[in-house]
């Protein structure tokens, strides 16, 4: 569960997320 | 052999009868017989994700479908679906969601036209972020030129991950979880996004 409720976390957490998907796509 | 094992560790300290270990053990084998005899077939079969379907259709490899409330929250979610949208799109993810310039100029100077406009509480945003692409989050924009076709339920069966866009009230919401179901069908990983 990524945390995107402020606009911090959301810079924080979004490349979390996107590595998170890249890994999930293979 | 693994899941009999978990089964028998799980299972065991709850009998209460008084059966020998062995007369256990060979009926927990007769009940995940059936078991094996699935997970055998399955692993017969082609990959049953769309992935098949992907493959021939490079629009849908890296589909994402976004599952996020449509209905009224305390406040404007959708600001924060096209956010994630826009940075999802920008890192080469489809979301269904066409942004279409009516400039026809791929700069990224131009994409700032027809961002979506962020109602944020605080811009501590760093626009030089390289997963932003050239967001703004700071420019006034307007939607209107864009092209959008809205997805659908439908379209899970396309997708190749789901992100649930999770808020207190959509978590609740019947379309919520209908969707999960869906993706629980058509077995699709799901993300979840709190929001």
């Amino acid at each position: 569960c990524i945390d995107l409720t402020t606009n911090e976390l959301f810079s924080r957490n979004v490349p979390i997320l996107l590595r998170r998907l890249e890994t999930m796509l293979g | 052999h693994e899941s009999l094992t978990i089964l028998h560790a799980y299972l065991r300290p709850q009998m209460l009868s008084s059966e020998e270990p062995e007369e256990y053990v060979q009926k927990l084998k007769q009940t995940v017989r059936p078991l094996a005899s699935i997970a055998i077939s399955n692993n017969n079969l082609k990959p049953k994700l769309s992935s098949t379907l992907d493959e021939n259709d490079s629009g849908n490899a890296r589909f994402v479908y976004l599952s996020y409330s449509r209905t009224t929250e305390k406040w404007n979610v959708i600001h924060a679906v096209e956010r994630l949208i826009f940075v999802l799109e920008a890192n080469h993810f489809h979301t269904g969601v066409q942004m279409k310039n009516i400039n026809n100029n791929s700069s990224r100077e131009s994409d700032l036209h027809h961002l979506p406009k962020i109602q944020s509480k605080s811009s501590s945003i760093n626009p030089n972020d390289s997963y932003l692409h050239g967001f703004n989050p700071s420019i006034t924009t307007t939607t209107s030129i864009d092209t959008r076709r809205i997805m659908g339920p439908g379209d899970i069966r396309h997708c190749r991950v789901m992100i649930v866009c999770l808020t207190p009230k959509y978590f609740l919401n019947e379309h919520c979880l209908n969707e999960l179901r869906l993706c629980e069908i058509y077995q699709k990983p799901i993300l979840v996004v709190l929001l």
